[in-house]
């Protein structure tokens, strides 16, 4: 509105109804974008499989009772106190694994995250699923590798020897690799599963499984820089 | 707040609902199947013209004075939104992931005069 005009919302002309609704369209999927940090909407997105999504979904409403905190892992599902009561938008996030190289005693899974979240986000928590169907005590693996842009290779962040009792889901606490994850170019986080020998694979057969591999993860807005006057 | 509807050109909410059909968004966006993005239309003449925050006091009554000395303030008071709520959004990101989180103060409920 020009200087000294009526304010805009109260006795505007108003505009043509077909370009009303143009400019109304556009105006919503600029919003809905801006507001999730994406330059543009996603293309051709890849649903996971239409066994593994309910399971996943599932899980990822129930409360991990049972989340095995790796060494060098923290338990830290709380919110941070200074955090609290602020307001700060809160994402919750579902990767399904990619599978990568294979043994016949060890398999890899990639897990990807996208620079939109990961940029302006902080992971308050995050938990790995794993399904295993052996019925009996099955002493598992379990590494965290993070690629090392360096090295053009991936570290090792942390390792964790599981004793399966019984056939079902196990839950790991990936919260501290995911945060540092987080401040790196490659999002990736890569997890080596090995089992002893003539155990089989450790992972399901294919991916449309219902037991395939995830990672639920919950993250926050960063909390907004404040300028402080001396 | 009041809903638009008739011939009242008085401050009023708009409904607005995009489907993200008709956008080409379905298949990126699980839930929900659109956005009601409403806004707020209409006139605020003097008489529904408001502080908001304020209660009935002395300084109410002060701003209400000088508003009705001065017709510029009356020209100035805006049909806002008064009432908003989130936009809880399950997606699919760039890698595929399924994120759920909710936008704040998206969708309008309610509108008033400032």
């Amino acid at each position: 509105a020009t200087e000294g005009s009526r304010c805009p919302s109260c006795g505007a002309a108003a505009p043509a109804p077909g370009w009303q609704r143009d400019a109304l369209l556009a105006l919503a999927k600029q919003s809905i974008l801006a507001e999730l940090r994406l330059p543009a909407r996603p293309g051709a997105p890849q649903p996971p499989a239409r066994g593994s999504l309910p399971t996943a979904l599932r899980r990822m409403r129930a409360q991990p009772s049972d989340v095995a905190a790796a060494p060098g892992m923290l338990r830290d599902g709380r919110v941070p106190a200074r955090n609290a009561g602020m307001g700060l938008q809160e994402y919750e996030i579902l990767s399904f694994a990619e599978s990568g190289p294979s043994t016949p005693r060890s398999a890899r899974l990639n897990f990807r995250f996208s620079q939109e979240v990961a940029g302006s986000a902080e992971i308050l928590q995050a938990t790995l699923y794993l399904f295993w169907a052996a019925p009996g005590p099955l002493p598992v693996t379990v590494r965290l590798l993070q690629p090392d842009p360096a090295r053009q290779n991936v570290t090792m962040a942390s390792e964790t020897r599981l004793e399966v009792q019984r056939s079902g889901w196990t839950t790991l606490d990936v919260g501290a690799a995911l945060r540092s994850l987080f401040g790196q170019e490659i999002l990736q986080l890569t997890v080596e599963l090995e089992v002893p020998e003539d155990w089989g694979s450790p992972l399901p057969s294919d991916h449309s499984d219902s037991h395939w591999p995830f990672v639920v993860a919950q993250a926050r807005a960063r909390t907004p820089h404040r300028v402080h006057r001396r | 707040g009041v809903d638009c509807g008739g011939d009242s050109r008085m401050c009023c909410r708009q409904e607005f609902f995009v489907d993200f059909k008709e956008i080409g968004w379905e298949d990126w966006i699980i839930q929900p199947e659109g956005y009601h993005m409403n806004y707020c239309a209409g006139l605020c003449p003097l008489h529904l013209a408001g502080a908001p925050g304020l209660a009935s006091s002395f300084h109410t009554a002060v701003l209400n004075r000088v508003k009705a000395a001065s017709a510029a303030a009356a020209a100035g008071s805006c049909c806002v939104p008064t009432q908003r709520r989130p936009l809880s959004l399950l997606y699919y990101d760039r890698d595929s992931n399924i994120v759920k989180t909710d936008i704040p103060d998206m969708i309008v409920d309610s509108c008033g005069c400032t």
